[in-house]
């Protein structure tokens, strides 16, 4: 959950940019 | 230069450092700061300091080290590499601040500018190396805004130790000189070795300069503009110049404090009295969901 | 496309398996204000669930491999169909007269409101709330207030209880919900609780059926 609306539905490559963490 | 640590991490600040001579911890030292990569919309800033005893001053000199910007890079990493041969009396320290350092600083919420953040960085080296128990008794800056301002802080900051803050010291002092080629060896290889973190596709290693007026390096970064996540870290985001690419192909994004949000305008006190027949107050959820955000879902 | 996050129950998981259309959306009406709402039906248990909706200004979420906008986070919780069903049984019970139960739970807006008459155990909720008559095999019912203000007063206890287990804070006084007094429970004052609780199933009853259960 982001704490910005990104104003848009539509693919993203989270994986390139983001790694998941738990 | 062993720059692993900075492959490790870079999206912070990474610290760099020479051992520190014997005679540099029992003569008088003169100590010289400067930086490389303040003007590039890519890669890391680099600020460097360069220590040598007062006595040893001309042997400085006599490497011929001189203003890196008047050098080639292979020139400049034949200097470096003799600095550290001859290196029983020179000695280095330098921080590596990364374009993701830089961005999230300029553009927080307390804002934070790349002069202060230069400032900071210069005291925190002078004083690393006071803390290293390096004998300095000058210091010799190139300047970072107004010289007079920011000679007064330092000084104020270090009360032992004369400073001098000047434009062109690099050109001046040979202390300076070789903090330059330290800091300009380094931006280049931390460029040059530049590990992204992000999995780009087709990633163009040709980026020009990296300076924000070379066509080349406008044309990487509309290149590798991602809509939903901009840049790579490698970008400084607070340089305009990204900012208007970022503008034009990324999606909007609003946060808490955009400032183009809509406000509901405050209503009439009476409305809380009377009831305005135009003015329909709808039935508000108890303060258990109110509070915790929740309301009845109506629609999918 | 929209995609939606979720919050269920974990044997939701299997309705949605077990049989075709094992979960289903359904607009009912919100007994509160008599608008529309979205509940959850397990076709399987014929249990209902509420779906409410976490909703703050400037959220998105990443799923999987897109982002989607909105950040809302649905739950599913289950709810009481009594309550559902009393917002038709109040309004019949205005006409006085003991009435078959597929003539009362009737609504040209809200037509799914028949799916409330498959539920399991059906009369013996609607004991709680309604006199009943049998004549012949059918069964007649006539709501009643005062049966069912005492079983509005178990749901307050419940609540009450509910509140107190999960430290829930129903003072007047505005508190950080990060500071943790040594007692929560002592430090509020029973009348609290129950005021609380009171507003807290008003969320679900008629207006004027609050009103009376707050007198009661």
């Amino acid at each position: 959950l982001l704490p910005c609306e990104v104003l848009v539905n539509r693919p993203a490559p989270v994986e390139r940019f983001f790694t998941p963490a738990i | 230069m062993d720059l692993s640590e900075l492959e490790r991490d870079n999206t912070g600040r990474c610290r760099l450092s020479s051992p520190v001579p014997a005679v540099c911890r029992k003569e008088p030292c003169a100590l010289g700061v400067d930086e490389a990569g303040r003007g590039p919309v890519l890669g890391p800033m680099v600020y460097a300091i360069c220590y040598c005893p007062l006595s040893r001053l001309t042997d400085l000199e006599a490497l011929k080290v001189a203003d890196s910007k008047t050098l080639s890079e292979k020139e400049r990493d034949r200097l470096f590499a003799k600095m550290e041969e001859d290196g029983d009396f020179v000695g280095w320290a330098l921080d590596v601040l990364s374009p993701n350092l830089i961005s999230t600083s300029m553009l927080g919420r307390v804002k934070y500018n790349l002069n202060s953040l230069s400032h900071d960085t210069a005291a925190g080296l002078i004083q690393y190396a006071l803390d290293q128990k390096v004998n300095v008794t000058q210091v010799f800056v190139d300047t970072v805004g107004m010289p007079e301002a920011y000679q007064a802080r330092l000084q104020q900051r270090f009360p032992g130790i004369e400073v001098t803050v000047k434009a062109k010291a690099d050109a001046l002092y040979p202390v300076v000189s070789a903090a330059s080629i330290c800091a300009k060896v380094t931006r280049d290889q931390a460029v040059k070795n530049w590990k992204f973190l992000e999995k780009l596709e087709d990633l163009d290693p040709d980026y020009g300069s990296g300076y924000p007026n070379d066509p080349k390096t406008k044309a990487w970064l509309r290149k590798h503009v991602e809509p939903v996540f901009g840049f790579p870290q490698f970008v400084r985001f607070s340089w305009s110049t990204a900012q208007t690419i970022l503008e034009e192909e990324a999606e909007d994004v609003t946060w808490e404090d955009s400032a183009t949000e809509e406000q509901e305008g405050p209503g009439r006190i009476t409305s809380y009295f009377f009831h305005e027949g135009a003015r329909a107050r709808p039935r508000v959820p108890h303060r258990y969901f109110q509070e915790r955000g929740l309301e009845a879902a109506t629609t999918l | 496309v929209r995609q939606h996050v979720f919050l269920l129950p974990e044997h939701l998981k299997d309705a949605s398996k077990k049989m075709k259309s094992g979960l289903m959306f359904v607009k009912l009406v919100n007994p509160c204000s008599g608008e529309g709402a979205l509940y959850l039906f397990d076709m399987c248990l014929q249990q209902l669930f509420e779906i409410k909706v976490f909703k703050e200004k400037h959220h998105s979420w990443f799923i999987n491999q897109s982002v989607q906008s909105g950040g809302l986070l649905h739950f599913a919780t289950p709810v009481d169909p009594l309550f559902l069903l009393l917002h038709y049984l109040t309004k019949a019970g205005k006409e006085g007269k003991f009435q078959p139960l597929a003539q009362v739970v009737m609504d040209d807006i809200f037509p799914n409101c028949i799916l409330l008459l498959k539920l399991p155990e059906l009369e013996k909720l609607l004991r709680h709330v309604t006199e009943e008559k049998e004549i012949g095999n059918k069964k007649y019912y006539k709501y009643s207030k005062e049966k069912t203000l005492k079983w509005l007063e178990k749901k307050v206890n419940q609540t009450v209880a509910a509140l107190k287990s999960n430290n829930v804070n129903v003072g007047a006084r505005v508190q950080s919900a990060a500071f943790f007094p040594g007692d929560q429970v002592s430090n509020d004052k029973e009348e609290d609780y129950i005021r609380y609780a009171h507003g807290l199933i008003s969320d679900y009853i008629p207006r004027e059926l609050s009103d009376d259960l707050s007198k009661y």
